[in-house]
């Protein structure tokens, strides 16, 4: 039964596509079986997986009833399988609007195939808007990565309160899965001082482990890989397969 | 007769809040009249320009019909106002889609200030939906910053042919101000290819100063004062105020 996990955080650029990308593959390095689904129109998660011009996306199973297991590809990543995106969606938050239930749309077309992975991550887009809000109600958890900056640290607050309204409203079992600090820069007196304002606020809620600013994981988009695959020894793989296996433990505590 | 540009682009973390901020300042500094929106639900413009828990906000102007110089207030910076945002600016979306000429709302409720101000910078969030329609309708033009990453680059073209779209349709004057390259690294061979390969397609739509990846730049909201008032012989503030300088002569060509 497959657990499904929302990656979000309406703070843009502070990693939620990189880390869907590089938790989704450690997790399918160590042999598990792995669904990642792109719900941002910008298709980062998609393009960051190499896969261009898919010819199902994400828009055709919410809004034309597309059967889910008809869009799902391969990646290069044996184990980690993408229903990707496209710039499509942009107008489905508009459509889904008026839709009946139009909050659980998502769940429904993950319905569908959730028994055949171990994890199904959902990357979602710089937004609190319908589609981060179907994400949040199709998930069990949501891990939420947080750039070691002020305005990323800010903004926290916003989306926790708005993590506890879809539990009210939607969702009773949304938990939070953790709060994953990134681009720490060991350098910065910035950095440690936003780090030890939300471990001092969010205590075990933060994963131990952090991801440092590393370029490796910004150039390995641009040839369609996860970092791992780029450069598996660089210190944000190595930390990004750490974080993988306290997901894996955390998992076995709830 | 005050120049209205928007700053936009759907990915996240570019720089739109850190550019908005800057140039605003640097121009005020130059005394010039300007007055910032924030148009993001975040409200990091608001909260970087020190304004915390504004009586009245965008939200109000757009929705509630509150008139608009209710809502301008001062900031540290002399000769730039500010029209803060707030948490509530999220529903807005949904609230406008059912307006009459939902498009043109923002414009509206610029008409009744625009004269009194040299330039008006719109803040957008990170994505395409009415909001940032309503400012790229708003707008005489629109400055575009781009982060010297892959991804960034790789969502350029999808936000020219958007631009393109919403001048077709809603705002014919709507011109390209220009395209900034943010977040510079010297270091990095990726900075260097992303702004070559930037620079190769656009050509001189591209500022010359290119803003450089500086801590102070970063540091500077956490004290609510703009870069050039936090630290104003940093790389960064002193790149802001290059690119305001070209803007300013830009502005004579045209
Ligand atoms: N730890 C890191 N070190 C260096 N660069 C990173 C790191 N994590 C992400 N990046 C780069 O920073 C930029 C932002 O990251 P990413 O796109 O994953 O964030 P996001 O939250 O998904 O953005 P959006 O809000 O637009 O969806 C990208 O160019 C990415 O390659
Ligand atoms: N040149 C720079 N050097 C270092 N840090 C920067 C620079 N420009 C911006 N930053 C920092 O990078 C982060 C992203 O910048 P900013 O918030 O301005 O981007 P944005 O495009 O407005 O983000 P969003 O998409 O969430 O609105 C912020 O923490 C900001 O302080
Ligand atoms: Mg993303
Ligand atoms: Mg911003």
């Amino acid at each position: 039964m497959g657990k499904v996990i929302a990656v979000a955080n309406q703070k843009g650029g502070v990693g939620k596509t990189t880390t869907s990308v590089n938790v989704a593959a450690a997790l399918a390095i160590s042999h598990k079986s792995v669904l990642l689904i792109d719900l941002d129109p910008q298709a980062n998660a998609t393009s960051g997986l190499g896969i261009d011009d898919p010819r199902i996306v994400i828009y055709d199973c919410l809004i034309k009833k597309t059967p889910t297991k008809e869009a799902i590809v391969e990646t290069q990543v044996s184990g980690l399988d993408l229903l990707p995106s496209g710039s499509d969606l942009a107008g489905a938050e508009v459509e889904l609007a008026d839709v009946q239930d139009r909050e659980y749309v998502l769940r429904k077309v993950l319905d569908e195939i959730k028994d055949q992975y171990d994890f199904i991550f959902l990357d979602c887009p710089p937004a609190l808007g319908l589609l981060t809000v179907n994400a949040l109600t199709a998930a069990q958890s949501v891990l939420i990565p947080v750039q070691c900056e002020y305005y990323a640290m800010e903004g926290l607050g916003r989306l926790i309160t708005n993590i506890d309204r879809v539990r009210d409203s939607f969702n009773p079992q949304l938990e939070l899965e953790g709060i994953l600090l990134t681009m720490w820069d060991a350098r910065l007196s910035l950095s440690k001082q936003v780090s030890e304002e939300v471990r001092k606020f969010f205590g075990q809620r933060v994963y131990q482990a952090m991801i440092p600013r590393n370029v490796s994981l910004a150039e390995a988009p641009s040839y369609g890989r996860p970092g791992l695959l780029y450069n598996a020894v660089s210190s944000g793989s190595k930390a990004y397969i750490e974080v993988s296996k306290e997901l894996l433990v955390n998992g076995k505590k709830s």
